[in-house]
C-alpha cells in the first residue's frame, strides 16, 4: 500500500486514502478553511482576469517554502496579461487576513444596448466573510490601446455609485473617482471604492451597483468601448472585476467536537 | 506528594534508587533507559488538494508540508527535545510514580500560518491566511 511518491519529493511516504478516509478528511479540512461544503465554480471561470491577479498576489504572500504550489495554475495562465499588483496593492496586502475578488454580474453587452453611453457593474459583497472587516477595495477595468484613433486624444472615465434607480427617470448617481486617459494608453485603470464596499457590506439593499461613464474632449458622452474600456465582451482575461482586501476584527474560537 | 501509608518508607527507598540509577544512565548516555528511544522530533507530513481531487476549486497551492510531531518524552530530557521546565519536571515524577502522572506530550512548539487561493460558488476568488496549519517546531510539554 506504501510507495514513494517522486512528484512530491522522495522524503514523503505517500499512502492512497481509502474513501471512507478521504471523505473525513475533506470534510475536516474544510471545516478548518470554514467552508459548509466543497464549492462547486464554473469551470472557465480560471481563465478570468480575477483569479489571474489573485494569483500574483498569492505569489506575493507566499513563502519560499512553497514553490511548486502554483506552477499548475502559472502554467495555465502563461501568456495572458496579468492584471499587475501595484506597491499600493501590496501595501493593502500586508495588512489583509482576506481578499476576495467579485465577478461583475451584469451582462455588459446586453446593458450597452439599453443604455450606450453608461455601462452597469454589479457585485454581491453581501456573502463576505464573517467578523472581517473591509480596509480597501479597487474597481478594476482593463483599457486597450486604440490604434485607430488619434494617440493624443483624451477621455475622461468616472465611476458613479447608484443611489436611486427609478424605472422610468434617471439614475439618481454619487461620484466615485475619475481617470483622465490617452486613447493610446493601454492597462489597467483603478478606483478607488473603499467607502461604497463598506456601505454594501453593512446595508446590502443600498447595494445598486455603479454606472462607469466615458466622456471626450468636449464633454460629450460616448460608449465606453470608444476608448478601449472592456467592459463585457473581450479577453476573459481582461473582465472588469472588484477586489476587496479584509482584515478580522473579532477572535474567532473553533467550537469544540 | 505522597499519601503517608505503611511501607512508605520501603517504596520511596525504591524510587529514590530507581532515579539515582536513571540519573548514573543518563550522565553515562547509555542504559535501559535510552534503549531504542525515539525522542520527540518533526516528521514530514504532506497534504495533497490534488488528491483529495480538489484542483478545481483550490488554485493554490496544490498540497502543503504540514508535519506532525511525534516521539517519546522519556527521562531524562535534554535539550533536543525542546522541553518546558514543567515537562522536564513531570518527566521526574512520571519516572517516579509513572501510574499517577503520565509522560509529557511531544506536540508543536511553533507554528506557522499557509495562504490558500480558492473560488467560491458563485467564481469569485478568495485569498485567506490560515494560521497555526505548519508545524515549525516540536517540544515535550
Amino acid at each position: 500500500n506504501f510507495s514513494v511518491d517522486n512528484e512530491v519529493g522522495s522524503s514523503f511516504i505517500h499512502r492512497r486514502l481509502r474513501s471512507q478516509e478521504r471523505r473525513e478528511i475533506q470534510r475536516e479540512i474544510l471545516s478548518i478553511l470554514g467552508l459548509p461544503h466543497r464549492p462547486r465554480p464554473h469551470a472557465h471561470a480560471k481563465h478570468n482576469a480575477a483569479p489571474t491577479f489573485m494569483l500574483d498576489l498569492y505569489n506575493t504572500v507566499s513563502t519560499a517554502a512553497e514553490p511548486r504550489a502554483y506552477s499548475r495554475y502559472r502554467a495555465v495562465l502563461e501568456g495572458q496579461a496579468s492584471a499587475v499588483v501595484s506597491p499600493q496593492d501590496s501595501r493593502f496586502l500586508d495588512d489583509a487576513d482576506t481578499v476576495m475578488s467579485f465577478v461583475n454580474l451584469v451582462d455588459g453587452d446586453r446593458d450597452l444596448l439599453v443604455r450606450p453611453h453608461t455601462q452597469a457593474f454589479r457585485f454581491d459583497v453581501s456573502r463576505i466573510p464573517e467578523g472581517e472587516a473591509i480596509t480597501a477595495a479597487e474597481f478594476r477595468i482593463y483599457k486597450d490601446f486604440i490604434r485607430e484613433r488619434d494617440g493624443n486624444e483624451t477621455f475622461r472615465v468616472s465611476v458613479y455609485q447608484v443611489l436611486q434607480e427609478p424605472p422610468d427617470s434617471e439614475a439618481a448617481l454619487l461620484l466615485l473617482d475619475q481617470r483622465d486617459v490617452w486613447a493610446s494608453d493601454d492597462g489597467w485603470l483603478v478606483f478607488d471604492l473603499t467607502a461604497t464596499s463598506t456601505l454594501w457590506q453593512l446595508s446590502p439593499q443600498q447595494n445598486l451597483g455603479l454606472h462607469l461613464v466615458l466622456e471626450d474632449n468636449n464633454g460629450q458622452k460616448r460608449n465606453p468601448r470608444r476608448a478601449g474600456l472592456l467592459t463585457g465582451s473581450g479577453p476573459k482575461d481582461k473582465q472588469p472585476f472588484l477586489v476587496v482586501f479584509f482584515k478580522v476584527n473579532e477572535v474567532r474560537f473553533r467550537g469544540a467536537r | 506528594s505522597a499519601p503517608g501509608q505503611k511501607g512508605r518508607q520501603s517504596n520511596r527507598s525504591k524510587q529514590q534508587k530507581a532515579v539515582q540509577e536513571a540519573l548514573k544512565a543518563a550522565e553515562a548516555g547509555t542504559g535501559t533507559y535510552q534503549g531504542d528511544f525515539q525522542g520527540c522530533k518533526k516528521h514530514e507530513l504532506y497534504v495533497s488538494f490534488r488528491d483529495l481531487g480538489w484542483q478545481d476549486w483550490i488554485i493554490a497551492p496544490e498540497g502543503y508540508a504540514a508535519y506532525y510531531c511525534e516521539g517519546e518524552c522519556a527521562f531524562p530530557l535534554n535539550s533536543d527535545m525542546n522541553a518546558t521546565n514543567h515537562a522536564i519536571v513531570q518527566t521526574l515524577v512520571h519516572f517516579i510514580n509513572p501510574e499517577t502522572v503520565p509522560q509529557p506530550c511531544c506536540a508543536p512548539t511553533q507554528l506557522n500560518g499557509i495562504s490558500v487561493l480558492y473560488f467560491d460558488d458563485s467564481s469569485n476568488v478568495i485569498l485567506k491566511k490560515y494560521r497555526n496549519m505548519v508545524v515549525r517546531a516540536c517540544g515535550c510539554h
